[in-house]
């Protein structure tokens, strides 16, 4: 696993997300779940605890957007890049945006929003990217049963070693 | 009279879609900006654990074209 340079991190535990749009490739309560589901795996493993917001800032915010949305780093159209997010900071840090022009799925059709809102929030939380292959922040998409899915080893140590161990485990 | 041949391994949208790839995966800083283009492919392949060669294989070739998240994947 890696960090960010200077490893920026959270200071805080009790991290607020907002989901500021949705794609209309999956029914809204079916994006709800990904995310949720995606940061959990992330909870479960540290101290940190989600709470969604509606209105007002959130630390994470999520939306979904294509080619220029406003952040200096455009989408490119269909393939190729997915997402991305930002590291840990005020304003921007932490936000998660998909590229729209991508087919969400919550299945092995086209792009399993899960497995990619899992990997992007791990960005928002401090970790680059990882060159092990089979690590959730590898780079590179894959799929895998979003059912049975567990956080990997790499991932694991990477997000345990900014914020430590859950007290629960 | 015997043909000059230049070789030209790679066609010019190629090199551009290469260098695009790079700069927005592996981009250049202060430390490493004179790295060549063939240095840049070989820390991309090193990275994937691709036969490390800095020419644009196919293995290479297919790598860039695979979904992925658009942060860098070096950071300075």
């Amino acid at each position: 696993y890696q960090t960010f340079p200077g490893t920026p991190r959270w200071k805080k535990t009790h991290l607020t997300y907002k989901i500021v749009n949705y794609t209309p490739d999956l029914p809204r309560r079916k994006v709800d779940d990904a995310i949720r589901k995606a940061l959990m795996l992330w909870s479960d493993v540290t101290p940190l605890n989600f709470q969604r917001v509606q209105r007002g800032r959130a630390d994470i915010e999520i939306g979904f957007a294509r080619r220029e949305h406003g952040d200096g780093y455009p989408f490119d159209g269909r393939g190729n890049t997915l997402a991305h997010a930002f590291a840990p900071g005020e304003g921007i840090g932490g936000d998660v945006h998909f590229d729209e022009d991508e087919k969400w799925s919550e299945f092995n059709q086209e792009v399993n929003l899960f497995l990619v809102a899992a990997h992007e929030f791990g960005h928002s939380l401090g970790l680059a990217h990882s060159n092990v292959r089979g690590a959730l922040m590898y780079p590179i998409y894959s799929y895998q049963n979003p059912t049975t899915f567990r956080l990997p080893e790499d991932d694991r140590r990477g997000i345990q070693k900014l914020y430590g161990l859950d007290e629960c485990v | 009279f015997p043909v000059h041949m230049k070789l030209e391994p790679w066609s010019n949208v190629d090199l551009e879609k290469v260098k695009v790839y790079l700069d927005k995966f592996f981009p250049l800083f202060p430390k490493t900006k004179s790295l060549t283009l063939e240095d840049r492919i070989k820390e991309m392949q090193r990275f994937f654990h691709l036969t490390v060669t800095g020419t644009l294989n196919t293995e290479t070739e297919e790598t860039m074209k695979l979904p992925r998240c658009g942060i860098p994947d070096i950071a300075e």
